[in-house]
């Protein structure tokens, strides 16, 4: 799963 | 970044920009929960501390900051150019009662320990609630202006189209992060009757009005 805490989203 | 991202930001921001509008071209804040600006405002800045730290794309930096300068002109506007059209009789929301369970949650319940993260998710558990001021606004004045209504349709249908591009994310890359969506969920509950209202009156012409 995608490392979560990098926030790609606005 | 799918279409249902996409259209959420398209969304939000057109509820950014009509509030901003409606104030400045009305020059008048009746109807509008500074409160709830003022979370909004509170959100955008503990969520975006990683402006200059984290690059992620011209889209996501330029978006981000027209968000925050946005949202900080709208509670200027209202706390301070307009403040004599500000309905301070009916805008009493405890907005501390949001505050402090959203910053105890985010402290109990997170991704990681690190003062960015806990503000980040400070924000997310924030904006599930932010809008209850301005709900309560319009429920104590029993109804809202036309531009209101579109500015909280366009502000309800943000986070909805948001949900979809989690389970789009989620079926596509297996991506899922249930702190934002169980947040994202509640947030779109609280528009629910909001929504009715919307779709039943406004889009029929007539005004928004909460049954006496």
């Amino acid at each position: 799963v995608i490392a979560r805490t990098r926030h790609d989203e606005l | 970044m799918n279409v249902f991202r996409f259209l959420g930001d398209l969304s939000h921001l057109v509820a950014i920009v009509i509030l901003l509008l409606k104030i400045w071209k009305t020059r008048s804040c009746s109807g509008i929960s500074g409160r709830s600006q003022i979370l909004f405002a509170i959100v955008f800045t503990t969520r975006y501390l990683d402006l200059f730290s984290n690059f992620i794309s011209v889209y996501n930096t330029s978006m981000k900051i027209v968000y925050i300068t946005c949202s900080y002109a709208t509670v200027y506007l209202i706390y301070g150019k307009f403040k004599a059209t500000y309905d301070f009789n009916h805008d009493t929301f405890r907005i501390e009662f949001l505050l402090v369970p959203s910053a105890i949650l985010a402290f109990l319940v997170n991704h990681d320990f690190s003062p960015l993260e806990i503000l980040w998710t400070f924000s997310i558990y924030l904006e599930s609630v932010a809008i209850l001021p301005q709900l309560f606004l319009v429920s104590k004045t029993g109804e809202a202006e036309t531009i209101t209504s579109h500015y909280l349709f366009a502000l309800g249908s943000y986070r909805l189209l948001y949900l979809l591009n989690w389970l789009w994310r989620y079926f596509s890359q297996g991506f899922y992060d249930l702190i934002a969506l169980l947040s994202g969920i509640l947030q779109t509950v609280l528009y629910c009757d909001f929504f009715y209202l919307y779709i039943s009156k406004v889009l029929k012409g007539k005004k928004l009005s909460l049954p006496a």
